[in-house]
């Protein structure tokens, strides 16, 4: 992901961390004032403080994949069916993620399965745009035979006596599926909904539901429809994380241009 | 051995030729400094001031820098503004004047894919972070 540049008449313009020779014009800043210039250009990043992740926090390979697009790096991106939410990214220069949070509610006889997300973290300051849940298709996972409908719904939580469809789906033969092995399902949301859906709470449910399309129709195989949604036993925590459900906040903290304008420049 | 370097006692001096200096040595520096204003490298590279272990791409990007003098007068190509043009005039009859200043005319934004504070991935385009052009 290096940005291409001029390149010097030495060694790339690579200014090592302590001078070469010790020279009083090279004395590097004493620590205070080094902390104060990090936190300064922190803030400038919207972080409160630098962040200290955990070692070996998985990363969506969706995020991977819209930061390779976006650097033009086609050539390393690995959803053979990834597509770029120009819609989505047009007006928005941040984009967050979010898994769901762990805890599936479901009930097989009526193929409905709650999940949500908590997404309490994006700054208030912060305006959300339009929003991605993701589901992935895969062969690992069954839906039955016969073509499906996904109905996709707004919940607060599992006995939710009102939810709110957002979008009905056929799953039909996935041809996708067959070839990659796998294909992610995108559901878009609008600002307004997602508002209307977190009320404040800073917690996002939606409800999935599953129908036969057709009972009759046993023609097709079932292992073209499949959803994830629910995590294998004893699947590892890597792969799990590149098939759980994946929410994608697209929005705009207010500074600098859109991701979709890459390279643009401002006097 | 070459004696067309030598002094004027015809011995070779490596005062100035043998030692290569890299990397934006104060030297280095001070010369680039004496020269007309322009971009120059430079690699910012986040494992040297410690961001590697949160932002997950890219691990650097090329920044760039702004320096030289802005001497009278200005060549168009120096992208001076019209302040500069008449702070440069009024410089050269009155050194108590100084020069106009070499900084970045044009600045490019980058998108950094991190994890934020609680271990989520973000991606996130920051503007201003690469010098485009510079100029007086």
């Amino acid at each position: 992901g290096r940005q291409g540049g001029e390149s010097s008449e030495t060694d790339n313009g690579r200014v090592p961390p302590t001078p070469s020779s010790p020279s009083p014009a090279a004395a590097l800043p004493d620590p205070g004032l080094a902390q104060t210039i990090q936190s300064l250009l922190l803030s400038r990043l919207g972080l409160q403080s630098q962040p200290n992740p955990r070692p070996d926090v998985p990363v969506p390979e969706y995020l991977l994949d819209l930061y390779r697009f976006h650097q033009q790096q086609y050539h390393l991106l690995e959803d053979p069916t990834f597509s770029f939410p120009s819609h989505h990214i047009q007006q928005a220069n941040t984009i967050r993620s979010f898994h769901h949070s762990g805890k599936l509610e479901s009930k097989t006889t009526r193929n409905l399965v709650h999940i949500s997300f908590n997404i309490s973290s994006i700054p208030q300051d912060e305006t959300v745009l339009s929003a991605e849940l993701r589901l992935l298709r895969s062969q690992a996972a069954s839906l039955g035979p016969g073509p499906h409908r996904l109905n996709l719904y707004l919940s607060k939580h599992y006995e939710d006596p009102e939810p709110m469809l957002l979008e009905t789906r056929l799953l039909t033969s996935c041809l996708h599926c067959i070839k990659a092995g796998s294909f992610w399902e995108a559901f878009s949301l609008n600002a307004d909904l997602l508002r209307k859906a977190h009320g404040g709470t800073g917690s996002l449910g939606f409800l999935l539901e599953v129908r036969p399309e057709n009972s009759d129709n046993q023609s097709e195989q079932h292992q073209e429809r499949h959803l994830r949604v629910s995590r294998s036993v004893g699947q590892d925590d890597h792969s799990w994380a590149q098939e759980r459900p994946l929410l994608v906040t697209y929005s705009h903290d207010g500074h600098g241009e859109p991701l979709v304008k890459h390279g643009r420049r401002t006097s | 051995g070459n004696s067309n370097w030598g002094d004027d006692k015809g011995e070779v001096s490596w005062s100035d030729r043998g030692r290569v200096k890299r990397n934006g040595s104060p030297a280095k520096l001070k010369r680039l400094s004496r020269g007309r204003c322009r971009r120059h490298p430079l690699h910012v590279d986040f494992r040297d001031v410690g961001w590697h272990k949160w932002i997950i791409a890219p691990s650097g990007y090329d920044a760039f820098f702004c320096l030289g003098e802005c001497r009278y007068p200005l060549a168009d190509h120096m992208n001076a503004s019209s302040h500069a043009v008449v702070q440069t005039m009024v410089n050269s009859v009155n050194g108590a004047v100084p020069r106009a200043c070499c900084v970045p005319t044009s600045l490019s934004p980058i998108a950094l894919l991190y994890l934020d504070n609680h271990d989520r991935v973000v991606l996130k385009n920051y503007q201003d972070m690469v010098v485009e052009s510079c100029g007086c």
